[in-house]
């Protein structure tokens, strides 16, 4: 692990990121649109940091870490056996996102030294002043990892433990957890909690959510990012029509737009008439009387299916002279002159 | 929009989040300077079109007619860049994504 690296201004990766210079002052108007999104105040350190990063690479193109990803994890704060343990979720980490650095940021609450133990004067000693005994050491700082996957009612399994010496008053510090990271992904046990301990009992507003809480940040490349869609993936979050719009296909009573309903109901009105008169070839009403009182044909008798196989053309010779269509009783088929089909093809 | 190069070149094009619905988690930037290609490849085609050898050849055959039904070479993005992003993830964590070919810096036949 890392010595811890503690210093007054923003919280940075503790593997030798050159550090943030100014404290807790946030970048630009991106923190207010960020705290507004979030619904955070602006002291939430976790957008500040990350803020911080987008920053430095819009400025300067620094790709963060190394990578071309950075995800936050804030904490959530629950009081397991009277001690406050800090529970992040890391399941939002895509399967392509290498990981390449992950770090735990705290804050160390300045050491409440222990009151100077007042020792009894002896009384013989007249003149000896009541010397007090120097403060003891101030608890030393445990921190404990332990990963579990979603569903477990356990603790879950250890999977790191540092001791830390307190920092001479209370400030932001960051500890690489990149083998901690690695190992839970690795089991698949992406729910990963730390517990900040000083060996002294939690005060009782430990489980008071705290603009201090803890945060990991894991920097990573997405080795799918250069897919050609790779912006969908993470920021489409639904398609650009709203949902409720009706399928086009779907059936055009059910559409909510009254034209498309009208434009529907006119077709299957036409529908309703049935082809026969749109469609009748011309000339069949002009047919010469004889026709239709020898062979008291009706109209529809003409289309036995509504689908007929074209007929080769007769050739030119043998074709009947205009106004002579006779009908064969023979084949059911009709014989149009030339000028009557070019009618009907360009109907 | 009027006085814009009749050749295939880089247009601008100015793209809000918030047009596209993505303003709800993407907390910077708000917009970017994407801009877009158009604009005609054909022969001859000029150097600025920096067209590669088969758009090139493509463009020749196209206006010699051998082959009908050739269309013109594409106007379309050579050199992109970058972007990086700062939205909420669905748990509502903040990430920051650095999204290559994001927005256009030269326009090419092709």
């Amino acid at each position: 692990n890392h010595p811890g690296h503690s210093w007054t201004g923003l919280p940075v990766i503790a593997d030798g990121v050159q550090r943030d210079k100014d404290p807790q002052h946030p970048p630009g108007d991106a923190a207010a649109a960020a705290a507004t999104a979030l619904g955070q105040g602006p002291q939430d350190m976790v957008t500040v940091h990350m803020l911080r990063l987008y920053e430095k690479y819009s400025r300067r193109g620094a790709r963060p870490g190394g990578g071309n990803t950075v995800r936050s994890f804030r904490a959530r704060l629950e009081v397991v056996d009277q001690k406050a343990v800090y529970f992040f979720n890391l399941t939002s980490m895509q399967d392509s996102e290498m990981i390449l650095t992950a770090t735990f940021h705290f804050y160390s609450e300045p050491p409440r030294w222990p009151r100077a133990r007042e020792m009894p004067c002896k009384p013989r000693a007249k003149n000896a002043s009541c010397r007090l005994l120097p403060p003891g050491p101030p608890a030393r700082l445990h921190l404990l990892f332990r990963s579990l996957s979603q569903n477990a009612a356990t603790h879950g399994l250890l999977r790191g433990a540092m001791a830390l010496a307190p920092p001479p008053r209370g400030l932001w510090q960051a500890k690489d957890i990149s083998s901690i990271v690695k190992a839970a992904r690795r089991d698949g046990e992406l729910l990963l909690s730390a517990q900040l301990d000083s060996g002294e009992k939690d005060l009782p507003g430990v489980s008071r959510p705290s603009p201090h809480a803890p945060y990991i940040l894991v920097y990573a490349n997405d080795l799918a990012i250069s897919e050609p869609n790779s912006v969908a993936v993470t920021l489409q979050r639904y398609d650009p029509f709203p949902a409720g719009d009706p399928e086009p296909r779907a059936a055009p009573n059910s559409s909510a737009d009254p034209r498309v309903r009208r434009a529907a109901a006119s077709s299957s009105s036409a529908q309703a008439s049935g082809p026969l008169q749109d469609n009748e070839l011309p000339g069949l009403d002009e047919m010469p009387a004889h026709v239709h009182h020898a062979q008291h044909y009706h109209k529809h008798e003409f289309w036995s299916s509504p689908f007929r196989a074209l007929k080769p053309r007769p050739g030119r010779k043998d074709r009947r002279k205009k106004g002579q269509d006779v009908v064969t009783t023979s084949s059911q088929m009709l014989d149009f002159d030339e000028k009557t089909m070019q009618k009907a093809r360009r109907r | 929009q009027w006085d814009e190069p009749r050749f295939c070149s880089r247009r601008y094009l100015k793209v809000d989040f918030a047009d596209i619905g993505w303003n709800e988690w993407i907390l910077s930037p708000k917009s970017f300077d994407a801009y877009y290609c158009a604009g005609a490849c054909e022969f001859p085609m000029p150097k600025i079109v920096r067209p590669s050898n088969h758009a090139t050849i493509q463009s020749i055959v196209r206006a010699v007619g051998i082959v009908p039904g050739i269309p013109e070479p594409c106007c379309v993005p050579d050199k992109m860049n970058s972007l990086g992003v700062l939205f909420l993830d669905e748990n509502r964590n903040v990430v920051l994504k650095v999204y290559p070919n994001m927005s256009v810096e030269t326009c090419a036949c092709r």
